[in-house]
């Protein structure tokens, strides 16, 4: 049987929903929808097979491709990159970059690397008083400058203390900053700019909806993304916006934050996620 | 990109007294995509967009208003019934306290409202009553510090109804009292347990759930359990500042009929503006 476009496009319309629902933005949905369309129509499908299954199949395979041009062992790449290995978060407010560093700090001191994490947040009330404590409790150095200093600054420091003390990984925080706020991404560029960061890792909350293509594109425009984290999965989002990141970026998902104790970090499971999503 | 759409099809309808079925269809197609861009709940949008077509269709024509704006009214009203206009908080003796998911920025506005009182001359102070997340009794006393506004906190302790009940003793001359307290989600039960005893001890006048601009589908899920563990009095939305429409708090809105009542617009300490809804739904229509 010929696949025909009207037949198609009503399960397709079935299918958007569903990831819609799983907080898979709408420009990305449609988007994939478009890209299946164009896989599906006018092909032939065997008599036996019904067509729901069909699309979803070809759905399936079109998300996961998506994943797969862009997986990356995060491991592996500190393993082999010349150290210090310089790692950069950064992200819009709130969304869990300095709780996510300590975490990845412990993932890292797991596996014996030595570990330094500089206080890039100088703006914030409190910041570098709560990335203190995580320091604390972890049992690694921090690199504090006081509040209202040069983020730039204090990372340049970090990274020499880490050269000095053969130090393997330096994680730098940011303050959280509004995508909107040109001379805020533009302090990210220098921040970047004067330190070369290994890899730049984009925080975002699967908490959130469509705003995280906006995020990601913008972020992605201005300073770069190298790979994402999303976190706050433990409050029950489907986690489609992992896929809108991955859609928009072209970059790899490394993790998933799910929870507030220094463990609660997974690694990103495609598979495991379009399974959630698709229900 | 709703607006040139819209222009495109309000130069084909010839005048009448009721509106054109293609029309209004082609309309609400537009309206339900503008609504999903903007994170309202799915479900909430099939609905909207039902209600929307049978009583555009239904309602004769406002003699003053086109096509479009006719529909485009019906629909503000639609909203405006779910959101409500605004809440009025008396300027008197109080206590509000501040509830949400994590980073929502709860700690921030609890900051900002404490200011907006303040302003209008009453005696305000804020108690840290997250004993979890690290540095917050740092984060709420330097936000306040320099404003003239009550603080009050234990930094070592870990049990924060005390720090409740000692806080309403230390504040007892202060009119407004507003509570800070830490982030949590619906499936941490002991958390909506704390959450529920914080809110028996502390006895608030004003219950406020805290959401962020940018939540996405699990708004009104997270919203309804919020409600039932403690009442909510209010909705304030966070970080409007930022390219996020607010339709997560719209459907939080619909699901347990709470009004929005503030918006937070930046990290500043006088980014707190009234709730107004023309302004929330034309931003939400794009
Ligand atoms: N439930 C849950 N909470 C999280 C997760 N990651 C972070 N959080 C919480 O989210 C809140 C914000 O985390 P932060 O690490 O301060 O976020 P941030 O991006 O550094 O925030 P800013 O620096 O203010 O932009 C804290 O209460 C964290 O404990 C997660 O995976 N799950
Ligand atoms: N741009 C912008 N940032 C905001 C706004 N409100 C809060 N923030 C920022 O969002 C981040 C999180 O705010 P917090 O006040 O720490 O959030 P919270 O809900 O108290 O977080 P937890 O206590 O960890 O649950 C901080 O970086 C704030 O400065 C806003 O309206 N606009
Ligand atoms: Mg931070
Ligand atoms: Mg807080």
């Amino acid at each position: 049987i010929i696949l025909d476009e009207r037949k198609v496009s009503k399960i397709l319309g079935e299918l958007e929903l569903i990831l819609l629902e799983g907080d898979v933005a709408l420009e990305v949905v449609d988007k994939i929808s478009e890209e299946l369309k164009a896989n599906l129509v006018g092909k032939k499908k065997k008599i036996g097979v019904r067509l729901s299954n069909l699309v979803e199949h070809e759905l399936i395979k079109v998300l996961k491709k998506l994943f797969y041009s862009s997986s990356f062992d995060f491991y592996k790449y500190i393993e082999e990159r010349e150290k210090p290995v310089v790692i950069l978060f950064v992200g819009v407010n709130g969304t869990g970059k300095t709780t996510t560093i300590a975490k990845v700090a412990k993932k890292l001191m797991d596996r014996d690397h030595s570990v330094v994490i500089a206080a890039g947040d100088t703006f914030r009330a409190g910041a570098i008083e709560q990335i203190e404590e995580h320091a604390t409790n972890l049992g690694v150095k921090l690199i504090k400058h006081k509040a209202g200093s040069d983020p730039s600054a204090v990372i340049y420091d970090a990274i020499q203390h880490a050269r000095a003390k053969k130090i393997d990984i330096v994680l730098a925080d940011s303050a959280g900053r509004m995508h909107t706020k040109k001379n805020l991404l533009d302090q990210l560029e220098k921040i970047k700019r004067i330190n070369s960061p290994d890899l730049i890792v984009f925080v975002d909350e699967s908490t959130a909806g469509n705003d995280c293509v906006e995020r990601a594109r913008m972020f992605n425009e201005t300073v770069g993304i190298d790979g994402s984290i999303l976190t706050k999965l433990d409050a029950d989002p489907k986690g489609g916006s992992a896929i809108s990141v991955a859609y928009i970026t072209g970059k790899p998902i490394i993790f998933f934050g799910i929870g507030q104790e220094y463990d609660d970090l997974i690694e990103f499971d495609a598979d495991w996620l379009i399974d959630r999503i698709l229900g | 990109k709703l607006g040139d759409s819209l222009r495109g099809i309000v130069r084909k309808i010839a005048k009448s007294s009721k509106i054109d079925k293609y029309f209004v269809e082609e309309m609400v197609r537009d309206i339900q995509r503008a609504l999903l861009q903007a994170d309202v709940n799915v479900r909430h949008v099939m609905q909207l967009s039902k209600n929307l077509k049978e009583r555009a269709l239904s309602e004769d024509l406002h003699p003053r208003l086109n096509p479009r704006e006719h529909v485009i009214k019906v629909l503000y009203d639609e909203i405006v019934d779910i959101i409500g206009k605004g809440v009025e908080i008396p300027l008197s003796k109080q206590k509000i306290m501040l509830v949400g998911l994590q980073g929502s920025g709860k700690t921030t506005t609890v900051a900002k409202l404490a200011k907006y009182f303040k302003n209008k001359n009453l005696k305000t102070a804020v108690i840290c009553a997250d004993t979890f997340r690290p540095g917050a009794y740092d984060q709420l006393s330097q936000l306040v510090g320099e404003h003239g506004i009550g603080f009050y906190g234990e930094k070592r302790e870990k049990d924060a109804i005390k720090i409740v009940k000692n806080g309403l003793k230390a504040l007892k001359d202060y009119e407004v009292i507003i509570a800070d307290t830490a982030g949590r989600h619906a499936l941490e039960e002991d958390l909506i347990k704390e959450m529920i005893d914080l809110e028996k001890v502390f006895q608030p006048d004003y219950k406020f759930l805290v959401l962020d601009a940018a939540i996405g589908q699990l708004a009104s899920k997270q919203a309804k359990a919020f409600h039932d563990a403690i009442g909510i009095s209010g909705i304030i939305i966070t970080k409007f500042d930022g390219t996020a429409k607010g339709g997560g708090s719209l459907s939080a809105s619909k699901e347990t009929s709470i009004p929005i009542a503030f918006i937070g617009t930046g990290e500043r300490i006088d980014d707190l503006e009234k709730f107004d809804p023309e302004r929330f739904v034309s931003r939400l229509l794009g």
